[in-house]
């Protein structure tokens, strides 16, 4: 079973850009390496210890209130705003 | 730092704001105030770039005045895309510069208790959130750099409005995409720009405001989980509190207003809670009940309560229903009185207003381990748990157990209605 927070926290790595959201013609799921991945990417830009898991302090950051920004602006958004421009 | 990759092609900039924070949960922020804000909060990014921002007046006080960066406070729903989640989580977005509509645009939180310049608990320093959203505004995106105003989560405030000056990083930030300021106010306080007054001094954790009172004070009449919303009932009064936790209202709303067909002046409802097997809603009030269909009273109604049969162990009918709830567990129906309680299974009941308890009833509350005896109400929430309210206090028994090693009680008014936590009790050194 995966945990409670664990999918509140692929959410989080989602909405703020660390994680491609997920592709709604393919149902594209999240790799564990994918995840670990982003929450690296997310514990270097946070300024956390960079551990690769949801550790206590990784959570405590997550819960702090903040911008409803990304904090990463991807390829897949920069595309997605390249074909909404061209539509 | 970090670009966004737009800018504006101009820089005198026009600004308005188009809705203030709500009075009733952000009291110390008078309009007035948060122009001023807002002002200085321009001012940090005038100060390192040649920049420069007008605000436009609104036409009747707050009517739809334009311009490049148009300032809302916003609740919930905004219809922009970005809802917000109501105390907490996200305080703030504002849309990078461009040619849209929204371009500029800058949205706070109204369900968030905005501030400055002080450190109360639980409130949100306007200046700080303000500087860092007219970031975005005007080109930039978030950066990891510390200190930075962009970095994406809250710091608290950032000390003096007036002096304030930005970062290295945001300053290079800035001049990157409109260049450098040469002459002209860099930082200090400008003898044009309205003063601030005194910071509001901290927020009390008891407010005198007797709303604020009734809220945070617990005791409620009863709770209830009617179609995944959560309604606290007290005195003539609800609070009701939706699915994702957030509060509809910080006012409570009127139960003559809203539930139809109760008597007047009904000042204290025993119980409720909303039947499985036809979505119908039941209230406890002394010795009747009522079933309504949504929000209004069937007609017949009310009954009086010994339809459902309930006698104490010494054979005395029961006059009186402290608390009622269906236990998502086995989804029958448990009703509680004088320290006993009554398991019903109503999964046939439909229209039908006669009912027997299940044999074996009552039995003693003392079975409910680790909560009080004489409950105010109990509701099923969440995964299937059980929630007890008593007081100011919650329990929760997690699902279909009713012995649980630890059962550890939790604040109503800080976890259900937004009141803020008490400071913790400080120790003072025995002599």
């Amino acid at each position: 079973a995966v945990p409670a927070h664990y999918s509140t926290a692929v959410d989080w790595l989602s909405r703020y850009g660390y994680l491609a959201p997920p592709d709604p013609r393919t149902s594209q799921l999240q790799t564990k390496d994918g995840i670990e991945k982003a929450i690296r990417v997310m514990q270097r830009f946070g300024g956390v210890h960079e551990t690769g898991v949801l550790d206590s302090e990784t959570l405590k950051l997550m819960s702090t209130p903040r911008c409803s920004l990304p904090d990463i602006v991807g390829n897949e958004n920069m595309l997605r705003r390249k074909r909404r421009r061209k539509r | 730092y970090a670009l966004s990759g737009l800018k504006w092609h101009k820089t005198d900039l026009t600004w308005s704001v188009h809705s203030y924070p709500s009075a009733s949960v952000s009291p110390s922020m008078p309009d007035n105030v948060v122009d001023n804000i807002l002002t200085y909060a321009f001012k940090a990014w005038s100060d390192a770039a040649p920049l420069s921002f007008r605000r436009l007046p609104g036409d009747s006080g707050r009517a739809a005045a334009g311009g490049d960066i148009r300032v809302t406070f916003a609740r919930s729903l905004h219809n922009d895309g970005y809802p917000f989640d109501g105390q907490g989580g996200t305080l703030a977005h504002a849309f990078f510069p461009g040619r849209d509509e929204v371009a500029g645009d800058t949205h706070f939180d109204d369900d968030e208790i905005w501030n400055y310049g002080g450190h109360s608990s639980g409130s949100i320093d306007l200046f700080t959130v303000a500087v860092h959203e007219f970031g975005h505004a005007l080109g930039l995106s978030h950066s990891s750099t510390d200190p930075s105003i962009m970095r994406p989560y809250y710091q608290g405030p950032v000390g003096d409005i007036q002096n304030f000056r930005l970062a290295l990083d945001d300053k290079l930030a800035i001049q990157q995409l409109y260049g450098v300021k040469d002459g002209g106010p860099q930082g200090g306080v400008d003898p044009d720009l309205p003063r601030l007054p005194s910071p509001p001094p901290p927020r009390p954790t008891q407010p005198s405001d007797p709303l604020f009172h009734e809220r945070c004070q617990g005791g409620f009449d009863a709770v209830a989980n009617i179609r995944g919303e959560v309604f606290f009932f007290k005195g003539e009064q609800f609070w009701r509190i939706k699915q994702d936790r957030s509060l509809v209202s910080l006012n409570p709303a009127q139960i003559k207003n809203f539930w139809l067909g109760l008597p007047q002046g009904t000042n204290k409802v025993d119980a409720v809670y909303e039947r499985k097997s036809d979505s119908s809603i039941i209230f406890f009030i002394g010795s009747q009940y009522w079933v309504f269909k949504d929000t209004v009273a069937m007609s017949g109604y009310p009954r009086p309560l010994s339809d459902w049969g309930m006698r104490t162990k010494n054979g005395v009918l029961v006059d009186r229903v402290e608390a009622a709830f269906i236990w998502a567990h086995n989804g029958k129906t448990y009703l509680f009185s004088g320290g006993e309680f009554w398991r019903f299974d109503e999964s046939r009941v439909g229209e039908q207003v006669t009912r027997q308890p299940e044999s074996g009833y009552p039995r003693d509350n003392s079975l409910w381990e680790g909560v009080p005896a004489h409950m105010d109400d109990i509701i099923s929430w969440g995964e299937g748990d059980a929630y007890f309210f008593k007081d100011n206090l919650y329990w929760v028994l997690q699902n279909g157990r009713l012995n649980q090693a630890v059962v550890t009680p939790k604040s109503i008014a800080v976890d259900w209605l937004r009141c803020p936590a008490p400071p913790p009790a400080t120790s003072h050194p025995q002599s």
